[in-house]
């Protein structure tokens, strides 16, 4: 028996919004410890680790070991159904064919439950080994969110550069160039609205500018983002999920020729 | 000219 409950079904509808773009289909591995979630895009480009620890769920059963293959876009639908408000229950026997999730408005007046089919996924699973990033940065989500959208406008890849002064993201195409400098906030009264650059070495990046707004599609999950950076490795872009949890995202750099 | 990686050059399968 599998059985997990959230209190309100905000965050998961959030986290699905968050990973609908880059997956069409995912294997939830479901243990004692909670839900893991570790797929890479069809392009093998990037790669989303989502983690949902058993003890930020309001109630949290897992007798055996389970892995669920789910469709994401289906996933996301039947999210789509729940109101914010409600509680939602994800359900399953232990060798299921299907989950069932229930949602339960506040007032306990209405009862939906939308089961979905479960598919066969072969696990492929990427080892990720303990890095040492030179540079470390979080900062505002929304920020971060917007200043891939601008440089979007720009051209297709979205070069990152760290120094101990700040974090430059810049961008060039066709029609001219552009480049957001932003400089480690001084003093971080509120620590959403903070600047800060942990660095060992400056780092200097690019990325496809596709991957990163899928990423920022989690910015509704946490008010600040980390960005880990090392030259020549994949870049980290994690969002926590309130006491949960957090989903990152892994990006292959590009490279000149 | 700018090439795309992909993440199986740095990760390994387990």
């Amino acid at each position: 028996m599998f059985e997990a409950r959230l209190a309100q079904s905000a965050i998961l509808k959030k986290v699905l919004e968050a990973v609908k773009d880059l997956l069409t289909e995912a294997t939830f591995e479901c243990s004692d410890s909670g839900i893991q979630v570790q797929a890479m895009d069809n392009a093998h480009v990037s790669l989303v680790s989502l983690n949902l620890r058993s003890d930020g769920f309001d109630k949290y059963r897992c007798d055996r070991n389970l892995s669920m293959g789910m469709n994401i876009g289906t996933m996301t639908k039947i999210l789509r159904c729940a109101s914010s408000e409600d509680t939602v229950t994800l359900r399953a026997v232990d060798s299921p064919d299907n989950i069932i999730f229930i949602f339960e408005s506040q007032n306990k007046e209405k009862l939906a439950e939308y089961e979905m089919k479960l598919i066969n996924m072969d696990l492929e699973h990427l080892g990720i080994p303990e890095t040492m990033y030179s540079c470390v940065v979080k900062m505002p989500s929304q920020e971060f969110a917007r200043i891939c959208r601008d440089l979007s406008q720009f051209g297709e890849a979205i070069t990152i550069a760290c120094s101990k002064e700040g974090i430059k993201f810049s961008a060039a195409g066709d029609y001219g160039n552009a480049n957001v400098k932003l400089a480690q906030t001084a003093d971080s009264d509120k620590e959403e609205e903070a600047v800060l650059i942990d660095m060992q070495e400056p780092v200097k990046l690019t990325f496809a500018c596709r991957y990163l707004n899928s990423f920022v599609k989690a910015t509704p999950l946490c008010a600040q983002v980390k960005l880990s950076m090392s030259s020549d490795v994949p870049l980290v872009c994690e969002y926590q999920i309130g006491e949960i949890g957090h989903i990152r995202y892994y990006l292959a750099p590009k490279i000149d020729d | 000219q700018t090439n795309q990686i992909h993440l199986q050059e740095y990760y390994y399968h387990m």
